[in-house]
């Protein structure tokens, strides 16, 4: 074995992980647990404990990346160079990186989920038999629905395992339209497009519209990959096969080894290679993202190649099923960090605590949450608004297709793979939320008599939903606006024309607002921003006053409008809070950030409060 | 009986790998993963062997010097892009 110069080691055993971006040939999940697994490679054999984390801060970043990807080791297109990583250290140090344009899969072959059918979720296995012929990719052969589907099993004429594929015509990601499947033809721009498109767009992704015309009604969707017929490599790597295509003039309905010496199998991507000569590769067995991430992870601890060819830290891929540990990687890593801990003796279960929240406290943090700038859907296709989000998918579709390849399948979604919590729990649906506001180092977010609430010092893991009438018994379940006092820590809850105050448990209210000296007119509060020395601006709508918390008056004469103090930020705001010394003003899903601190009330930041606040996928 | 066809093979736009002769693969390989630094190949065989038979130590290849079939195969295969030799 060998270790890098200066046996680089990391000096703590309880090292962190962030995976900051994602392919899209593999599941998320399979994604994430090919990397653990491959983080227990070595934690079996080491004292060394690996917890995932969602921050810049973590031990190991982990990044998919194509040629230049931000370090001056640009990868080098399809096969070749799979990835590499850093010893480890400080920064990019202990880093690994993985090359996009190869087709990461478990080792044998694309992987493809499959939703509804009877095979529970199984992926697709490739290849099949299907009345006697073979397929290497889904197909809509024997369904007169146009559905996409698979056998799950290597023969489905013997066994009738089945489910459909990933498929704009089954459903859609992201977008605004929750999920509904593509409608074709629809009308972008005055032209009609029958299939996804990326036209409009300057990020990739394919989408459609979920009518008939997104010129008029602007509801769109993601298209879901379809690993299974994507090219990699060649001139459209990202593209799908286009089948019939005319190549030196004869018609090809599969991938194809013609016209190449390597043996490797390709297909156009247009419907005639002769005259686009446009291509890529057909899938083949892929790499495995588990074994080439075990590998990488040994670098990140400080391994480095060995010349056993059998070893895991050799240089050159081979698949292999077996564990990929050999001694030589054993004694390697032990030189470093010594043999793993003492397994704890068995002890029975501990009783769960009495106040458990509703969810567990990484609701967000386990739904995709970690799809960074770097990637995800950016927004509608031009001209529509270039930023208009959408709280994400929301779980399988709800209508199922019919039929089955011959005859007509279970109705489902009996056995869809779905979220096991229920969505109304995931904080990256909510929409709009009541109240925002800082309590106790916590930002807490309020939503129909439940709140979530996560820290900057816990990495952001958002906890929750608690009950608000859990802890603020007095409290109704809607709210306008909540702050809290920095000096005397009471808490000034608003809803309506009434008040609530909160020192602790105790509780002065419900009040009117017209005790702490508003007039009639004003309907409700809708935020505060706390100034220190126990004044506070309290807002409703294009308003705000200057408020005594300790006379707990509000000074008349001090009214004023919005946008004269605070210029560029919207006038009908539903919240208005303090968030580490910045200012959000919210309207529907956006806030607009001020940093007060520098006198020059300006906004230095729009965004929105689900993806960028919450960091929600 | 019929002839068998003769495979027509054509250039596809893009796939530039196959425009590489062995000699150039080598001495990019060489560089890429530490086993020359840059410009210290010259035309002599005596550097390229040298450096080869480096290679085939680090990798358990046949220690030929030579850019032998099974070194090529080694050169063509998928696999880390965290250099052999050096830092």
């Amino acid at each position: 074995f060998q270790t890098f110069e200066g046996d680089l080691k990391w000096h703590h055993q309880n090292l962190t992980y962030w995976i900051q971006n994602y392919s899209e040939d593999l599941p998320r999940n399979v994604i994430d647990d090919a990397f653990a697994r491959a983080f227990a490679v070595w934690s079996a054999v080491t004292p060394l404990t690996f917890t995932r984390v969602y921050g810049v801060e973590a031990d190991i970043i982990i990044q998919f990346g194509v040629r230049e990807h931000g370090d001056g080791y640009p990868f080098d297109g399809k096969d070749g160079l799979l990835a590499h990583a850093f010893p480890p250290g400080q920064g990019i140090q202990g880093d690994a990186h993985f090359d996009d344009e190869e087709l990461w899969s478990l080792g044998k072959g694309v992987v493809v989920p499959t939703f509804f059918g009877n095979a529970d979720g199984a992926p697709c296995h490739f290849p099949f038999t299907f009345e006697g012929r073979n397929y290497s990719a889904c197909t809509t052969d024997g369904r007169s629905d146009g559905q996409l589907w698979c056998s799950t099993t290597a023969d489905y004429d013997t066994d009738r395992r089945f489910g459909f594929c990933p498929s704009e015509r089954l459903y859609t990601e992201h977008g605004n339209s929750d999920g509904k499947p593509c409608v074709f033809p629809f009308t972008f721009e005055g032209r009609s497009y029958s299939a996804c498109t990326t036209d409009g767009r300057s990020d990739g992704y394919r989408w459609c519209a979920t009518t008939a015309n997104y010129d008029q009604d602007k509801l769109y969707g993601f298209c879901p990959t379809r690993v299974d017929t994507t090219v990699t490599g060649g001139n459209s790597a990202g593209e799908l096969c286009v089948f019939p295509f005319v190549f030196l003039g004869q018609e090809y309905s599969t991938c194809t080894r013609d016209g190449r010496t390597d043996g490797r199998l390709w297909c156009a991507t247009t419907s005639n290679f002769d005259s686009d000569k446009k291509w890529g590769f057909c899938p083949d067995q892929g790499y495995s993202l588990f074994l080439v991430a075990a590998h990488e992870f040994g670098h990140a601890l400080g391994l480095d190649h060995t010349s056993v060819p059998e070893a895991l830290m050799y240089p050159m891929y081979s698949y292999t099923e077996k564990p990929p540990l050999h001694e030589d990687d054993v004694k390697g890593i032990q030189h470093l960090y010594g043999g793993p801990r003492p397994k704890p003796e068995p002890r029975p279960p501990t009783t769960t605590p009495e106040t458990q929240p509703t969810a567990p406290p990484t609701v967000c943090a386990t739904v995709r949450p970690s799809e960074g700038p770097t990637a995800g859907p950016t927004g509608p296709p031009s001209p529509g608004p270039t930023n208009a989000p959408t709280a994400g998918p929301t779980g399988a579709p709800t209508a199922g297709p019919t039929d089955s390849p011959t005859r007509a399948p279970t109705a489902g979604p009996s056995v869809a793979p779905t979220e096991s919590l229920d969505p109304a729990d995931n904080v990256c649906n909510v929409d709009i939320f009541d109240a925002i506001a800082e309590i106790g180092n916590y930002l807490h977010l309020f939503k129909d008599g439940r709140y979530w609430r996560f820290s900057e010092a816990q990495g952001r893991l958002v906890q929750g939903p608690f009950l608000i009438r859990d802890k603020w018994p007095a409290l109704p379940s809607k709210l306008d606006s909540v702050f809290e006092e920095p000096q005397s820590k009471k808490i000034f809850f608003f809803s309506g024309r009434q008040v609530w105050v909160y020192t602790g448990a105790t509780v002065l209210g419900p009040r009117r607002l017209d005790k702490l000296g508003f007039g009639p007119e004003v309907a409700q509060v809708t935020g505060a921003l706390p100034r220190g020395g126990g004044k506070v601006l309290l807002f409703s709508r294009q308003n705000f006053w200057r408020f005594d918390a300790k006379s707990q008056m509000v000074d008349p004469k001090s009214a004023s409008r919005v946008d004269r103090t605070f210029p560029g930020v919207p006038t009908n705001m539903h919240d208005v809070f303090l968030y580490r010394d910045k200012a959000y003003f919210c309207q529907d899903r956006y806030y607009w950030r001020m940093n007060l601190q520098n006198g020059i009330n300006q906004v230095e930041e729009v965004n929105y409060v689900t993806y960028d606040l919450l960091q929600c996928p | 009986a019929p002839r068998p066809r003769q495979p027509t093979v054509v250039v596809f736009p893009g796939d530039l790998r196959t425009d590489l002769t062995n000699k150039q693969l080598a001495e990019e390989y060489l560089y890429r993963y530490g086993y020359t630094q840059v410009a210290e190949l010259s035309d002599d065989k005596q550097s390229l062997s040298r450096a080869l038979r480096v290679l085939q130590k680090r990798l358990s290849l046949p220690e030929t010097g030579e850019l032998d079939s099974t070194t090529l195969a080694a050169m063509r295969a998928p696999r880390c892009g965290v250099p052999d030799v050096g830092r």
